[in-house]
């Protein structure tokens, strides 16, 4: 599903060079739910921004569903991403104008599809967010929006997911609920990938991969405990 | 130091009339660390911007500094609440256009006062963000600037600090650093309140308020434990 060899992601120049990855290699098979883990700034949003083919690794290569993204120009890129890819954003990034069930059939739309309604329906029960869909996102709590950038990431059953911290504004009620969502999901074939703080998001998973100062300090199988 | 007084808030008119704040009765004395938990979307968020004079109540009266907000023209209200409160939003709301040290620095030259520069020196470093103050906003990872958006809330020793969810983007041992400085300044003498659902974080308060669906539904002493 997704390959991720010897990345390196820079920012700035000269002096002011930054090195948020530093040589990352990970591969993300169909079917498993994966934790990334490691303290604030260690480079966990960048990497899921360039698996997701957000942002051009400066160095290394990104296999998104078997196509290199290295080369590839904006609209095939763009293409690749909106049929392979659902990001959950750890600030959630939803469109302002328009209501919280536009955003989320937003990806639909973009990809010339119709949206799938009664899953949509389905996730926003899951997530215990039913009768909000016509508000927009400044009519939401935060955890209301985060629950609808997942309900977003999620509706088009893509082949991978990326989430940043899709638990962070929640309760730990809620929180379970979204775990539960995610693990049906990798159940069902599609590669998810997690960046959390969470002990109890990362429990379930079946691996921990560990990120420090852009580089992997330790790629764990999580303990069936 | 404050005081909410059967405070309710809604939104909307007619059919569509949000109660997110049902008469909410709320002293919160100097030195003390109060911790604010509930379920996502029970009015969490909406508490502390009614207490922090940002918006007002539908009902019922806050008290900040012994000065009544119910009343207030904008620019006394605005003059009030720079004196006597420092915020950390929920989504952190840095100035895009600003660096991280001018976000800082921002209540201070607002409130016409020249900024505590080695207070301000003082506070990075114990967040484990020096040397980052020239970055802007974007140029930051998530919880680093939640770590700038705890020192701009603090900078000033406001009376009172009104954090939601500050160590939300933060791993285990950032979130212990935040707690350490949180509890240092409510021994200080600073009126702390904190929204969040971090049980660690709730342990170290004093005071643990419960909201559910707009209402208090619990008010216990936080255990020694
Ligand atoms: N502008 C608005 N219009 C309508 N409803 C609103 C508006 N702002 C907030 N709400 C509603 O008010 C309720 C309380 O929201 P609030 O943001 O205070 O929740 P919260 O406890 O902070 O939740 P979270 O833990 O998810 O951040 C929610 O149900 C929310 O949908
Ligand atoms: N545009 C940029 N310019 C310079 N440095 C940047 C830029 N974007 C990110 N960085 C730096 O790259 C490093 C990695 O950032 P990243 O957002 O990936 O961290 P993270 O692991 O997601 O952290 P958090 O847990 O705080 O969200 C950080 O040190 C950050 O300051
Ligand atoms: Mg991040
Ligand atoms: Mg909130």
């Amino acid at each position: 599903a997704l390959a991720i060899r010897d990345v390196s992601k820079r920012y700035g120049t000269g002096d002011a060079t930054v090195t948020a990855l530093d040589g990352v290699d990970l591969e993300i098979a169909p079917g498993t739910l994966t934790a990334v883990m490691g303290p604030s700034g260690s480079g966990k949003s960048t990497l899921l921004h360039l698996a997701a083919g957000l942002d051009a690794p400066t160095a290394g290569d990104v296999v998104i569903g078997g196509t290199s993204v290295v080369g590839l120009d904006d609209d095939a890129l763009t293409a690749l991403r909106r049929e392979q890819v659902g990001v959950v954003f750890q600030s959630f990034n939803l469109v302002p104008s328009l209501t919280a069930l536009e955003n989320v059939e937003l990806p639909a739309l973009l990809a010339g599809r119709a949206p799938d309604r009664a899953r949509i329906a389905e996730l926003l029960a899951d997530l215990g967010v039913t009768g909000l869909e016509s508000r927009r996102p400044h009519e939401l709590s935060g955890g209301q929006q985060q629950r609808f950038a997942i309900a977003r990431a999620l509706a088009q059953r893509p082949a991978i997911v990326l989430a940043d911290e899709p638990t962070g504004a929640l309760d730990s009620v809620t929180s379970i609920e979204v775990q539960e969502i995610l693990v049906r999901q990798a159940a069902a074939g599609q590669a998810i990938v997690v960046v959390t703080h969470d002990p109890a998001v990362a429990a379930r998973a079946e691996r921990i991969v560990l990120l420090r100062d852009g580089r992997i300090d330790g790629d764990l199988p999580a303990t069936d405990a």
